[in-house]
């Protein structure tokens, strides 16, 4: 573990009494290589340990009596920094129906989430609608309306001839006749370079105006995180954050990656594959996670 | 990067830069790097431009020693080939299976699939719309079946209808979940006991925007069930699944598919060279 490799960096340098700046540098070392091999993003990492020397070269480290310690301390409490609030609640909106759409890289957990945050709405007492809008993976909508049966929420769907666009516009419009006052878009998997498709998620936003944008990542995403969180950003500026497949052994580096360049709230952590298995975020295990 | 005059620190720090965002990870850069400085101080190598041909090389052999692994895909008459896909979850097994149909088929053979995830929803459905769409018969029984049933049935239908190719669908699963990776296991057990030979491919996809688990997902997958041959999906991305370097470098396996886009002919073999020369020279 980083704590491990401090102490033995600290020991090594042995007990002279105050440690010089070369020291700290030795131990920036290790922050360094234990956050790029949790996946935190090359840039990221760089100013990240660059932050935290400027706090271990300030008094804290070179005269405290446990150095290691002092050293980890201080880079969970830069990570906590950098992750941000516990618990952001989705925002609903002042006139029903709330409207959040869903977007991200292929198989990141997307439909699988739409239905665990709807059934989450369900049991709060909202009533949620789910609309199909992948027309392109092959049975997307026959999953997401099996996962409507499960929770018993309904999902809007025209089918796969139709234009993403008007489903979501017409979800909506079925949704402010009918009283649902959630509805939640799910959107087919994209690369961020794919023009086209980057341009359908622009205009479905444009035209249904979401409350909340939230962007899928799985938590075992490398170095890419950062680039595709940006552009997803850019074009349409995200409201949140789901880390997926939390309940894996990813260290989940990309989530401080993605954290650090957009900046927008961590919503849910998926932590399975099961409908009830989603949790709310906390920045503190996720910073001991990414430590190591 | 390589217009420079000289080789100087810098070159090897921006080689780190460009070696770590490919998602090589620390261990597997250090040692490349090392490996260079050593040849640059050995061939006495003073250019740039024969620093990078120096790194490029060394890069492909690290590659090739693994797909020099590969074994050599014996397809006997009368004998299913049996193709087992496994991996975490939405990877891209589903269509990788898909795309070897198509694959096969081209090559004049008789594919059939195995709808093994009856798990996650609509699993089946899905690899039924790919059956239709490649007019390949899939076998199936009902969401919530055992795996090892299905599998059984698809090697027997397997045997009834001549089929050379068996692809075998299983449900993603995360190396970490005990249970899930028993019940690969008992799967290709079904399969051997139908077949000794079976399955006679492995083939574990691993997401091109993987970090650092694809290392250990691919350590953890070979422990279960002995994996051939790695696929590593969605190359077409911003992501370079670099960690094909770990994998070649610690266990071995060889890359033998890479999936360049969503539809059904977006498969190719994977190539050290063009792979390599992908990622930045
Ligand atoms: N273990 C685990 N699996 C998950 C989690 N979230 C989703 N999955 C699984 O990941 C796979 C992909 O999930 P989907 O919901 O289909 O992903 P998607 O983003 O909608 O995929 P596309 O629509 O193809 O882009 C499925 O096997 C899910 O069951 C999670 O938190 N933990
Ligand atoms: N761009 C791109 N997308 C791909 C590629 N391969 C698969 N996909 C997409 O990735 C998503 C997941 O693919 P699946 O085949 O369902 O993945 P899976 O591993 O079977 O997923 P689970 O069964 O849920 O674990 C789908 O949206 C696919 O279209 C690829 O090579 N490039
Ligand atoms: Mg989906
Ligand atoms: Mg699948």
């Amino acid at each position: 573990t980083l704590s491990d490799r401090l102490t033995a960096v600290f020991q090594r340098i042995g007990n002279k009494g105050r440690l010089t700046e070369q020291d700290v540098d030795e131990a920036m070392r290790e922050v360094r290589r234990a956050l790029l091999e949790a996946d935190v993003n090359y840039k990221v990492v760089r100013d990240f340990v660059s932050a935290v020397r400027e706090r271990a070269v300030g008094e804290e480290v070179l005269k405290a009596l446990t150095p290691a310690q002092q050293v980890i301390a201080i880079v969970r409490d830069e990570l906590i920094k950098i992750l941000g609030e516990e618990r952001v609640p989705l925002q609903l909106a002042q006139v029903p129906p709330t409207i959040v759409m869903v977007v991200g890289l292929q198989g990141s957990g997307k439909t699988t989430h739409v239905a665990k945050i709807a059934n989450l709405l369900k049991k709060e007492g909202r009533r949620p609608l789910m609309v199909a809008a992948d027309v392109y993976r092959p049975a997307a909508i026959d999953q997401l309306q099996t996962l409507g049966g499960q929770i018993d929420v309904p999902v809007y769907s025209e089918g796969t001839k139709a234009n993403p666009i008007d489903i979501a516009k017409n979800a909506v419009k079925l949704a402010k006749d009918r009283g649902y006052t959630v509805v939640l878009i799910d959107t087919a998997g994209r690369l961020q370079i794919d023009e086209p498709m980057m341009q359908e998620v622009e205009r479905i936003a444009e035209a249904v105006k979401p409350h909340e944008i939230l962007l899928v990542a799985d938590a075992m995403t490398g170095q890419e995180a950062v680039n595709v969180a940006q552009e997803f950003h850019r074009r349409l500026a995200l409201t949140g954050l789901i880390l997926t497949k939390m309940d894996g052994d990813a260290r989940g580096g990309a989530a401080l990656s993605i954290r650090s360049v957009v900046g927008v709230p961590i919503k849910y952590i998926g932590t399975g594959e099961r409908i009830d298995a989603v949790e709310p975020f906390y920045p503190d295990r996720l910073a001991s996670r990414i430590l190591g | 990067l390589f217009e420079r005059s000289e080789i100087t620190e810098d070159l090897f720090e921006d080689l780190e830069a460009l070696l770590i965002q490919a998602d090589l990870g620390v261990e597997t850069t250090l040692e490349l790097l090392d490996n260079l400085r050593d040849r640059i101080d050995r061939e006495r190598i003073k250019q740039p431009a024969d620093a990078r041909e120096a790194l490029r090389t060394e890069m492909i052999a690290l590659l090739e020693n693994a797909t020099r692994n590969r074994k050599i895909k014996i397809y006997q008459r009368g004998v299913p080939f049996v193709i087992l896909v496994v991996g975490v979850n939405g990877t891209g097994k589903t269509t990788t299976i898909a795309k070897l149909a198509k694959y096969h088929q081209d090559q004049g053979r008789n594919v059939m699939l195995v709808a093994g995830d009856t798990f996650r929803a609509a699993a089946i459905d899905q690899l039924k719309v790919w059956g239709e769409r490649l007019k390949v018969p899939v076998i199936a029984h009902d969401p919530g079946a055992d795996p090892g049933a299905v599998v059984f049935d698809g090697m027997q239908a397997a045997y009834n209808r001549n089929a050379d190719i068996l692809l075998v669908d299983t449900a993603g699963r995360l190396h970490t979940k005990y249970n899930l990776m028993e019940e690969l296991k008992k799967i290709r057990k079904v399969m051997q006991r139908h077949v000794a030979e079976a399955p006679q491919e492995v083939l574990l996809v691993i997401d091109a925007t993987t970090g650092q688990n694809g290392l250990v997902q691919a350590k953890k997958f070979a422990e279960a069930v002995e994996i051939t041959d790695i696929a590593i999906a969605k190359l077409d991305g911003t992501a370079r699944g670099g960690i094909a370097f770990a994998i070649a470098r610690e266990l071995g396996t060889p890359i033998s598919y890479v999936g360049t886009g969503e539809q059904v002919t977006a498969l190719a073999e994977f190539n050290p060279v063009t792979y390599v020369d992908a990622l930045f020279f």
